[in-house]
């Protein structure tokens, strides 16, 4: 198991690969860290607290390979060969923009090379132009009706400016043509002007 | 129908439907799903002012209100299957808050598994008929996620029989619980429990707060609204200082620890027993996460789709935002991290259901890794999903910004995940106690189980591939 497995950016589960070994390698560094904060003689708990950024970076590391794990695991269940496609490009483009966010991570624990990362970003540009024609048919998979959305400019028809000049009509300040305060400030004021 | 949106699913290359029974769970659960959306969406008793042009008073009259009709409608349509219930409330609910929620998704659970015999006969069914409305005040006005810190004390009086429930100092009063300010008229309160002249630690006590007829709050109970916040205007969050209240022993819930009639106290079995509602709590956030951002990339995609602006190449018509990469780069990761959630929400809540079921049968074994991931993913996704709330309402322009995009309300409504059910970064950091834990046994050559086995692995190194 020592023999060093090769990433490939365009296959998922090699991305899932990286993404445990670098949480793997951030929770290695974090134990390291406590490490040698006792041996600066500190207590356990003061060597806990000077590795806490490590340990919190450690646990996000943890929750993102989880997270990209999972939803490769979900690809798995889906048979429609559609759906599946576009799902599938979309776990990926999760996994690369995770990549890209912290490529630092992906450097540092030498999981990627850095002409890897520019061939990252190629192949997000083109998983964007990939997803395009398919946006609005994946925001409408959530199935979110109207009245649950409550969003003029989420409507389901998309005639957003006509109802968004409909809702503002009805906003309270617009229930008289003249506010009050007209005639309680700015009538005196002006008369006194 | 706007030309450009329908030509956007004239492009479609998937069967949306499809996805859409993916998401739900099945065809079965998207017809049910419907069926009981169609139920509030088509009751006029729901058509209601637009709450955002109403002040807070009126929008708790009104969230009060629509939550008594709620539970009134749920015995009506027989509605009682907890998912059935929650989809009923989604809609009801909108993008808003209930008023009555703590007393459906902490207290009633709470008395489900924290009282003994005689307690659950008396209590459920003043709780389940609303005669009991109830809320659950554990963080302090000086303590939240570090339970130990707080100082609430309950001390036991052997000669009546009752604790003296106490707010010592300032930083004690209870603050934040929902429906605490002017809705409930019992609390179950967290306190440090003191019995023959030692303390316990906390422990559950049901305190009532006000007359069950008047509603006016009782003797020793100071209790009221702690003003308005971010959002949640719906919401009566309130304040409680308790003044030498005493209540009788009975109100302590006894179904694992219990203090005898002469002050006797009796151990729990096991300290892990609130695990499972904590992993139960932050297995939902999770699922909140996905459904938060998903709204949120929904209203995003579709304005994109129809707003025009600017040109990309001279002289052709203004194209839709969303023909702009950096536009697309905004909002098709975020979709993509939508999906994610939504699919770990479906797994945790699958894990959930997996772990109480061992837990009846008395098998713990798995609740300290579940414990530790459900804190790690409640913490990660909610992190990012309210952040791409924002790139999301910003991605919308100036009308982002306008409550009639909803976008406002989702990010008021949804940004205090990362600090309620446990504070995000105190969250990690449990997490990483577990991953240390489990680090340093592999490192002892001990095989791990479960989600951390790759720690093990450890050594293995990757090779970057040659480009």
């Amino acid at each position: 198991s020592s023999r060093p497995t090769v990433v490939n950016v365009n296959d998922l589960a090699s991305l899932v690969e990286a993404y445990k070994l670098r949480a793997a390698k951030l929770v290695e560094l974090a134990a390291k860290s406590i490490q040698q904060e006792l041996q600066k003689r500190v207590s356990q708990e003061d060597a806990w607290n000077n590795s806490a950024i490590d340990l919190v970076r450690a646990s996000d590391a943890h929750c993102h390979y989880v997270v990209v794990k999972l939803f490769a695991a979900k690809l798995g269940e889906i048979g429609d060969t559609g759906v599946h496609s576009v799902l599938s490009t979309l776990a990926l483009l999760y996994a690369l923009q995770g990549i890209q966010q912290h490529s630092g991570d992906f450097l540092q624990t030498g999981l990627l090379s850095v002409p890897q990362l520019s061939q990252v970003s190629q192949r997000l540009k083109e998983l964007l132009a990939q997803l395009r024609p398919n946006a609005v048919a994946l925001v409408d998979a959530f199935d979110y009706c109207d009245e649950m959305l409550n969003s003029v400019l989420g409507r389901y028809d998309g005639n957003v400016y006509e109802h968004m000049f409909e809702w503002a009509r009805r906003s309270p300040l617009n229930k008289t043509e003249v506010h009050e305060s007209y005639h309680k400030y700015l009538k005196p004021l002006q008369a006194k002007l | 129908m706007n030309p450009d949106i329908t030509r956007e699913r004239e492009n479609a290359t998937f069967n949306v439907e499809k996805l859409t029974h993916i998401l739900d769970g099945g065809i079965e659960k998207t017809k049910r799903r419907r069926e009981i959306e169609s139920l509030v969406i088509s009751d006029p008793d729901f058509q209601s002012e637009d709450l955002n042009f109403l002040s807070r008073s009126e929008r708790y009259d009104a969230a009060v209100k629509k939550s008594a009709q709620m539970i009134l409608k749920l015995r009506e349509y027989g509605i009682s299957d907890p998912e059935e219930i929650y989809c009923y409330k989604s809609v009801f609910r909108g993008n808003h808050q209930e008023a009555l929620g703590l007393h459906f998704v902490m207290f009633l659970p709470t008395l489900y598994t924290q009282c003994n015999k005689e307690q659950f006969k008396k209590w459920v069914p003043l709780a389940e008929s609303f005669k009991a409305l109830g809320t659950y005040a554990q963080t302090e006005l000086g303590h939240g996620t570090h339970l130990r810190g707080l100082e609430t004390t309950a001390t036991y009086d052997p000669a009546t029989q009752e604790f003296v429930l106490n707010s010592p100092t300032i930083t004690s009063i209870k603050w934040w619980p929902g429906g605490l300010g002017k809705t409930s008229n019992h609390a179950i309160v967290l306190a440090q429990l003191h019995t023959q002249g030692k303390c316990h630690g906390l422990h559950a006590f049901i305190v009532p707060l006000r007359s069950m007829n008047t509603h006016i709050p009782l003797p020793g109970v100071v209790v009221g609204d702690i003003g308005p916040k971010f959002g949640f205007d719906e919401v009566d969050n309130g304040y409680l200082k308790l003044e030498n209240v005493r209540i009788p022993r009975e109100h302590m819930l006894m179904k694992y620890a219990k203090v005898e009639a002469d002050g006797t106290y009796v151990k729990p079995p096991s300290d892990k027993l609130t695990y499972g509602t904590m992993v139960f709590i932050r297995s939902m956030i999770v699922g909140e996460a996905g459904r938060a951002l998903a709204k949120s990339c929904t209203i995003a995609i579709r304005y994109s789709s129809v707003r025009h602006q600017s040109e990309i190449r001279p002289g052709e018509p203004e194209p839709q935002i969303m023909d702009y990469q950096t536009q697309q780069y905004k909002l098709f990761p975020l979709l993509a991290t939508a999906y994610a959630y939504k699919f770990v929400g479906q797994y945790m809540n699958d894990v959930y259901h997996r772990i109480t079921g061992d837990i009846s049968q008395g098998d713990f074994s798995e609740l300290p890794e579940l414990h530790a991931l459900s804190a790690g993913l409640k913490a990660f996704t909610t992190w990012t999903a309210s952040a791409g709330i924002e790139v999301c309402r910003m991605a919308c322009g100036g009308h982002g910004y306008s409550r009639c995009s909803a976008l406002p309300d989702i990010y008021v409504n949804f940004v205090p995940t990362c600090t309620y059910e446990g504070e995000n970064t105190v969250m990690m950091l449990q997490t990483a106690r577990f991953l240390i834990k489990s680090y340093r046994q592999a490192s002892a050559g001990h095989q791990l189980s479960g989600i951390v086995s790759y720690l093990n692995e450890s050594e293995r190194s990757l090779q970057p591939q040659s480009v």
